[in-house]
């Protein structure tokens, strides 16, 4: 099905600059300062994106406790994913700490948030 | 994620990348759409990575997310990263990780470190096809001049292939999308043919923002899991993106 139309067009013009139905608005701009600590960088940014950054990690704790109904993957990240952030190389523990306390979410979630790309490669 | 760089006339290059993601974690049937896509939307910011007041490097990226996928050092290079799938995968590598094989980088905080820290193409190149990373990836990167961009295939300890671009071949442009260049793509997941459709019928000499985005815009090469579409040049040190949207009818992936 995916190669008939309308699921495959012709190539399109004239989208650009982006309006219509497939625009669903410009990407806000935000500075991080590199000369700040890592704790500290992402805190503005964070302060602005806590709700919809909370509403992503409800959802993947949602996946989680589909996959395993119990509720014990997420206790596990919870707890064991903490005693992992040191390992991380300078600075993105520093960083992702900044991020959830930013965020007021904890940290082993965020932590899971930010290496999701090598879980979901299964 | 479908991910391009192509080589105008000129030699001027672009960089322009949808980012999709969101396979299969859930479907909102009243809706029709994926429930993570629709939730990381509002999280897409640019990001402009500053030191001493100075632009380092800038950045599509997620607010929470402190890797990155998507990113341009001005006037030096750009950088987006695919997804690539394989039995292989990152969750072996994490599993080692966690087990005390730290060898292997982070495959997001591989691309940032190169963000921050290469100052060529040619530097760029190296580490990302060198370094050994947890899960299997493809990186896309443009440099600032004729010739310069590549597609490194990458498994978690090799670098299985590098796809150069080549004007003298007429290669005048390199497209990825989730599977290897020289293997046809899975049937239903076919957005590489699509795509290269539209670049070839766009040609080399009208190559712009504005081509880039049309192609980006054209389903199934926009699809339900597109999150944002982002545009780079890199000689003019101009990032653009847009979150996307795709309305039925439109394929799921």
């Amino acid at each position: 099905a995916q190669d008939v139309p309308p699921y495959t067009e012709d190539c399109r013009s004239g989208t650009y600059p982006p309006s219509g139905p497939t625009y669903k608005g410009p990407v806000p701009w935000y500075t991080v300062n590199l000369d700040q600590a890592p704790y500290e960088r992402w805190q503005s940014m964070i302060k602005d994106k806590k709700e919809p950054l909370n509403d992503v990690i409800q959802h993947i704790k949602k996946l989680a406790n589909f996959v395993i109904p119990s509720g014990k993957l997420i206790v596990l990240v919870d707890a064991l994913l903490p005693g992992l952030i040191g390992k991380l190389p300078y600075p993105f523990g520093e960083e992702i700490k900044g991020v959830a306390d930013a965020a007021e979410t904890p940290l082993g979630e965020i932590l899971l948030f930010n290496i999701f790309y090598e879980v979901f490669t299964v | 994620c479908t991910s391009v760089v192509a080589e105008d006339s000129s030699g001027k290059l672009y960089h322009a990348r949808n980012l999709d993601f969101g396979l299969f974690l859930g479907w909102d049937v009243k809706n029709s759409s994926w429930m993570i896509t629709e939730l990381l939307r509002p999280l897409v910011v640019n990001v402009n990575f500053v030191r001493n007041n100075k632009t380092v490097f800038m950045s599509t990226s997620f607010a929470g997310y402190v890797g990155m996928l998507t990113g341009m050092k001005p006037g030096i290079f750009t950088l987006t990263m695919n997804e690539r799938f394989s039995l292989d995968g990152g969750y072996i590598g994490v599993i080692e990780w966690i087990l005390g094989d730290r060898d292997g980088s982070w495959m997001s905080f591989l691309t940032r470190s190169v963000l921050e820290n290469a100052t060529s193409y040619d530097e760029a190149k190296a580490l990302l096809s060198k370094t050994q990373i947890l899960a299997p990836a493809y990186f896309i990167l443009g440099g600032n001049k004729s010739g310069d961009a590549c597609v490194i295939t990458r498994s978690r300890k090799s670098c299985l292939d590098i796809w150069e671009l080549d004007t003298k071949d007429d290669r005048w442009y390199v497209l990825e999308t989730n599977y290897d260049h020289w293997k046809p793509p899975l049937p239903i997941d076919n957005r590489r043919d699509p795509a290269k459709k539209c670049m070839n019928r766009t040609g080399q000499k009208n190559i712009s923002f504005t081509t880039m985005y049309d192609v980006l815009s054209t389903k199934p090469v926009l699809n339900k899991l597109t999150t944002y579409t982002a545009l780079m040049s890199v000689s003019d040190g101009k990032l653009e993106a847009y979150l996307r949207d795709c309305p039925d009818p439109c394929v799921p992936w």
